[in-house]
């Protein structure tokens, strides 16, 4: 374990009082290392790396622990605070509907956590609608409204539409005569390159005016993280994060590239294939993943 | 040209970044890196012009030559697809049914996922695509009784090739792992000797993990081909040198988009080259 390896790196330092300058890059090789298995961007970790240089030099060795353990406190209490607080929430708007769009790669689990938010609303005592707004991918459709049929939840589509923006306007009519003061829209996954996706995603955004635009990314996900986080921050605007299948063991260290690059917060974490596998995000526990 | 001269820190730093910028692993791409600095300092890096050239050399070689996914043997030859969940399994089932048909065989598909919501429905309508039959049951039923149909059918039928579906599964969950075994062995009791292939599809923007899932998927049914897909992203797919140095599974196709012509056969020269890009 990263703490393991910083004892074995810092053991020397016992009863020197301080932390000295080559003892911390001994130890911050181990950190960075340690971040890099676990999937943090290069980029990520070197901004890191530097701030926790900052944080441990010259900080005065406490008696009560090891210079490893002081170490991996402040790799710990560092990535904690970088990962951000634990919010789980979702503002409700003054004029309902709520909208909520979600966007994300292909595969990322945007359908599957369109539905598992609309179970957690119902059981909020709201009326949530689910829009079915992939015209792209096969049985899409099919699939939002098998999900909405297992909790009771409706669901507006129309399967002969070829214009994500006429399915939107219709859903949003639908949600006014249906009284849903939650609409949960889910989008066709695309690629953050795609220019002509990205600019379809940028016109349902506008017609739809969200609350909450969901970002929702595999925990698996690598270095491109970044990149990827990047441009939706930037092309769409996103206020919040998803991450899913945390129930693998993906070390999880896209979490962290995805915070520092859009500085919005992790809301909830998917935690399973089934429709009520959806937890608040926890910072602390991330953070002792990731470290590994 | 490089005569025993080392190579400047700073090309080093450069070239290991980019591989680890491309999911190489941070113990991978220094190991190369140390490997390059050595050969530079014992004058090895030949006529290649450039530290960069000769590193694309290196890992092409790493990865050895192009492999195909050809059927042969006696029909029908029987393909199983395997990887966790949205990595791209019924898409690029689709295209390879859609392209096998191009080429002249009769393809069947075995609707193996009988748990995700309109996974059959997903399945079918790529059948349609490809003018592949689909075996389904209903959803929620026995997977592997799917399985045993779907390539009975093909055998009465004298169907070339069967592509079989199966859901996308985490390999953390063993009870989903020995639900595959299954799926394997009844594949084997329903013709001896299949499945033929079994294709772990793996997502490009995925990281480290990559690696884990093909330990175990191999571990529990034997993987014998990679299927890269996403690769029209930005994501480069490093880890699987880590996978062909480690478990000696090549990659045989790459999926480069959504649609039913986007998928190609793996060129280690032209992987390698993108690396760089
Ligand atoms: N184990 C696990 N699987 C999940 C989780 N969330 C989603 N999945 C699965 O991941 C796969 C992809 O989920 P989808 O909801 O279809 O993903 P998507 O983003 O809508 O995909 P596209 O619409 O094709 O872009 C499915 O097999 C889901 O069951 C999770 O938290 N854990
Ligand atoms: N851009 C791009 N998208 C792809 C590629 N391959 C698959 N996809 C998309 O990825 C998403 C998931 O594909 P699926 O075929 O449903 O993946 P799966 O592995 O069968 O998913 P589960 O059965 O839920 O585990 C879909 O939106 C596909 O269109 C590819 O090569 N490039
Ligand atoms: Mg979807
Ligand atoms: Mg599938």
């Amino acid at each position: 374990s990263i703490s393991e390896k910083l004892e074995a790196s810092l053991k020397k330092l016992k009863g020197k009082g301080l932390i000295g300058d080559e003892d911390i890059d001994a130890a911050l090789k181990e950190v960075r290392l340690a971040l890099l298995e676990a999937d943090v961007n290069f980029k990520v970790v070197k901004n890191f790396s530097q701030r926790i240089r900052e944080k441990a030099l010259g900080r005065q060795v406490l008696d009560s622990l090891t210079p490893g353990q002081q170490v991996v406190k402040i790799v710990h209490e560092e990535l904690c605070s970088l990962l951000g607080s634990s919010n789980a929430r979702i503002a409700l708007s003054p004029n309902p509907p709520t909208v909520i769009m979600m966007v994300g790669l292909h595969g990322s689990g945007k359908t599957t956590t369109s539905a598992k938010l609309a179970r957690l609303f119902k059981k909020e005592g709201r009326r949530p609608l689910l829009v079915a707004c992939d015209l792209q991918r096969p049985a899409a459709i099919d699939q939002l409204i098998t999900l909405g049929t297992q909790i009771g939840i409706p669901v507006y589509s129309a399967k002969e539409s070829k214009d994500p923006i006429t399915v939107v306007s219709e859903a949003m009519k639908k949600a006014k005569t249906g009284a849903h003061d939650v609409m949960i829209v889910d989008t066709a996954g695309r690629l953050h390159v795609d220019d002509s996706l990205m600019a379809e995603l940028k016109s349902i955004k506008t017609v739809l005016d969200p609350k909450e635009t969901l970002f929702i990314a595999d925990a698996m996900t690598g270095q491109d993280a970044v990149n990827i986080a990047r441009q939706f921050s930037e092309q769409i605007g996103i206020d919040g994060i998803v991450l899913t299948k945390m129930d693998g063991d993906a070390r999880g260290g896209a979490a962290l590239s995805i915070r520092e690059i859009t500085q919005k917060p992790i809301k909830f974490i998917g935690i399973g294939e089934k429709i009520d596998m959806l937890e608040p995000f926890h910072p602390d526990r991330i953070a002792s993943r990731i470290l590994g | 040209i490089f005569q025993g001269k080392p190579i400047d820190s700073e090309t080093l730093e450069e070239l290991e970044e980019t591989l680890i910028l491309a999911d190489i692993g941070a113990i991978s791409a220094s190991e190369v890196v140390d490997h390059l600095r050595e050969k530079a300092r014992k004058g090895e890096l030949g006529e290649s012009g450039s530290v960069r050239e000769f590193l694309k050399k290196e890992l092409s070689s790493l990865l050895g030559a192009g492999q195909r996914l050809v059927p042969y043997g006696e029909k029908p030859f029987v393909i199983l697809a395997v990887g966790v969940n949205g990595a791209g399994k019924t898409t690029t089932i689709g295209k390879l049914a859609s392209r096998f048909r191009d080429q002249g065989y009769s393809v069947l598909l075995a609707a193996g996922d009988t748990f995700r919501a309109a996974a059959i429905e997903q399945l079918e309508i790529w059948g349609e695509r490809s003018k592949a039959q689909v075996v389904k049951h209903q959803s929620g039923s026995d997977p592997s009784a799917v399985v045993f149909d779907a390539i009975e059918a093909a055998r009465a039928r004298g169907t070339d090739i069967v592509i079989i579906d199966t859901a996308g599964r985490l390999h953390t969950k063993s009870p989903l792992m020995e639900e595959l075994k299954k799926i394997r062995r009844v594949c084997d009791k329903a013709l001896p000797g299949a499945p033929h292939e079994v294709l772990l599809v793996v997502d490009a923007t995925n990281g480290q993990n990559a690696l884990k899932q093909a330990e175990i998927f191999n571990e529990t049914v034997g993987v014998t081909a990679i299927a890269l897909t996403k690769l029209d992203g930005t994501a480069k797919g490093g880890i699987v040198f880590a996978i062909k140095k480690e478990l000696n599974i090549p990659v045989k196709l790459i999926g480069v988009g959504e649609g039913v012509d986007d998928l190609q056969d793996f060129e280690p020269q032209d992987f390698v080259k993108a690396l760089f890009d």
